[in-house]
């Protein structure tokens, strides 16, 4: 037997190291401690990776400080589109969903493409049908609102509509 | 983004990625977390990957299989193929940074961005956490 080992992330770019609060640093933190918890915890009871990165990616979707879930960042229409993916590497099954909305663990979305499907990729409207059938759960926009996102959103609109290029590197955040 | 890499008791290592895009996004667009072999993979010969950031860039790169690839082909280590892809990346404009782990337990999570929230448990079973 090996000893586990687990390790997520909660995005990357420019974090604005000037804005960093001790108090967002704490929240930040604790966000990432809980989210490993829960994979460490299938891990402790020798559950399979597969289960260990479910959980854990399922708690960071869960944890509006992170863009994934109900944290997600909104497109140009003041829409939210999610994606997700899981492999495992015993046998590369591979599961992904793509332009989703509705599901409160888009996760669990590419989860059941790899387990219940012949398929590896579905998007759009046919994946959220999926979803439906499957009967993944599913939240209202509400659970998704996050007043942060919406004012990135606003506040990177209007740095276009000032002449701010769409693709300048040093925005583009996620 | 967000992301996890495990590799559990039996040795069978797994990857999963989720993210919501990115900021103003325009509608459609897809990026790297859910393209297998950009942003997430798993082969149990070489390693787990999770990726985050400019994502256009992960997938012109085939960024997590590259490192797949280097393992296999190259006999690089686990460190040494994603921080040389990590590396790499930046050449082409590419900022992120991913996580890994393979089957012997080993553990890396490179990012060339200014930071990238993080944590892992390695062998020794403690938790840590990062974000500079």
């Amino acid at each position: 037997l090996v000893k586990p080992v687990i390790a997520i992330h909660g995005g990357a770019g420019t974090m604005r190291s000037k804005d960093m609060t001790e108090e967002k640093e704490k929240a930040y933190r604790h966000g990432l401690t809980l989210a490993l918890e829960a994979g460490r915890a299938v891990l402790k009871a020798n559950g399979s990776a597969v289960d260990a990165v479910t959980a854990s990616v399922m708690a960071l979707e869960d944890d509006p400080l992170f863009n994934a879930g109900r944290g997600a960042v909104y497109t140009t229409n003041r829409t939210q589109e999610m994606d997700a993916a899981i492999m495992d590497g015993r046998d590369r099954n591979a599961g992904a969903v793509a332009g989703i909305f509705g599901p409160r663990h888009p996760v669990l979305a590419a989860r059941a493409v790899m387990e219940k499907t012949e398929h590896v990729f579905l998007a759009g409207e046919g994946a959220n049908e999926f979803c439906r059938e499957i009967g993944l759960e599913i939240k209202p926009a509400e659970w998704f609102y996050t007043e942060r996102r919406m004012k990135a959103l606003e506040q990177e609109m209007e740095r276009r509509r000032n002449g701010g290029e769409e693709n300048d590197p040093s925005r583009r955040h996620g | 983004t967000v992301g996890a890499v495990a590799c559990d008791v039996f040795g069978h290592v797994a990857a999963a990625t989720s993210t919501g895009g990115m900021t103003a996004k325009f509608p459609g667009r897809v990026g790297d977390s859910p393209v297998i072999g950009a942003g997430t993979w798993a082969d149990d010969k070489t390693c787990a990957v999770s990726a985050t950031g400019h994502g256009e860039y992960f997938i012109r790169y085939a960024a997590a299989h590259e490192i797949d690839a280097r393992i296999r082909w190259g006999k690089e280590t686990l460190e040494e193929a994603a921080q040389s892809v990590i590396k790499d990346l930046v050449k082409i404009g590419g900022e992120g940074g991913l996580i890994a782990v393979n089957a012997k337990g080993e553990v890396c999570l490179p990012f060339n961005s200014e930071g990238m929230y993080r944590a892992w448990m390695g062998q020794d079973g403690e938790i840590h956490t990062g974000i500079y």
